[in-house]
């Protein structure tokens, strides 16, 4: 029995649910 | 309460159409309270949390960032169609903290705190070196600038006699050494022709606020005043506020719902444009 871990593919994005999007510029 | 009940808060994404709308709802607010300056435009919402209220509704937690436009508070354009203020014009940002109840799907404002403050100097020389800065309002320079163009505006006015209502912005340049200044003016009972002492002069009752525009620039032996006015539609007349000490020339950008509000009568509220006079 071979135990280890599962492979794992590319992250997929990351959802950062805050801040928002900048509509125009930051400062 | 029971432990561990209503306490725990909604976790939304700040770019959630729900968290998009309270936001909306809040810079709405803001505009419409505002009694200097120019009015914001939301530029990011940087957090949200949403608690539970009993026995009914959400309380909804909004930090938001703001970028100033370049519609005066007292120009009845629509926020929508308002210019942001760009970086090489010296921009100014605000950070507004709202509270907002939703309650059978509407939101209301129960708290509001704004505070705005300009690029720093390096961020603008970054984009712009020669660029103009935002100089003080009470500079000697920026003063006489601004009477010197609400004279020859006064001196082409065949109407009213204007009055200062406020100054908003400034910037002085070097090369030529001129000075650029925005400004509001209300028109008051005085014939702009016939005025020998402006002191004596009262703002009508029907509010006729304008918004100008003046580059002074100094050159040998004098200098060159050039103002840009455009008057607003007249105000309606409405109820003075009540005498409750919070009836100031310079309101707080703090604005507690809670509290009553200054002079109704200073708020934009026509949407058509007369003008530029001169």
């Amino acid at each position: 029995v071979v135990v280890g871990l599962a492979p794992t593919g590319p992250a997929g994005p990351v959802v950062r649910p805050c801040p928002g999007r900048i509509r125009h510029f930051k400062i | 309460a029971p432990p561990g009940l209503g306490l725990v808060y909604r976790e939304l994404n700040c770019d959630d159409p729900e968290t998009e709308e309270a936001a909306q709802v809040a810079m709405d607010y803001v505009n419409a309270h505002l009694l200097q300056g120019y009015k914001h435009i939301l530029n990011q919402i940087d957090k949200v949390k949403v608690w539970p209220r009993r026995p009914t509704g959400e309380l909804f937690e909004l930090e938001l960032d703001t970028l100033e436009t370049i519609c005066h508070v007292l120009d009845p354009t629509p926020v929508a169609n308002c210019t942001v203020r760009q970086l090489t014009e010296h921009a100014v940002e605000g950070d507004c903290d709202f509270r907002l109840l939703k309650l059978d799907g509407q939101f209301a404002v129960l708290f509001a705190n704004c505070d705005s403050s300009p690029d720093s100097a390096e961020d603008v020389r970054k984009v712009c070196p020669d660029c103009p800065l935002l100089a003080p309002l009470n500079d000697t320079r920026v003063v006489h600038a601004v009477e010197a163009a609400l004279a020859a505006f006064n001196a082409q006015s065949n109407g009213s006699y204007y009055q200062i209502v406020e100054v908003s912005r400034a910037q002085l340049a070097p090369l030529p050494p001129s000075t650029y200044v925005e400004f509001a003016v209300a028109a008051t009972d005085c014939v702009a022709k016939e005025v020998t002492d402006p002191a004596k002069c009262n703002l009508l009752a029907e509010k006729q606020y304008g918004f100008c525009k003046a580059t002074l620039t100094e050159k040998f032996g004098g200098e060159d005043v050039a103002v840009t006015c455009t008057v607003f539609q007249t105000q309606p007349v409405v109820p003075q506020p009540q005498p409750d000490g919070n009836n100031v020339a310079v309101p707080p950008l703090a604005v507690d719902p809670a509290a009553p509000q200054p002079a109704p009568a200073n708020l934009p509220a026509a949407v058509r444009v007369v003008g530029p006079l001169v």
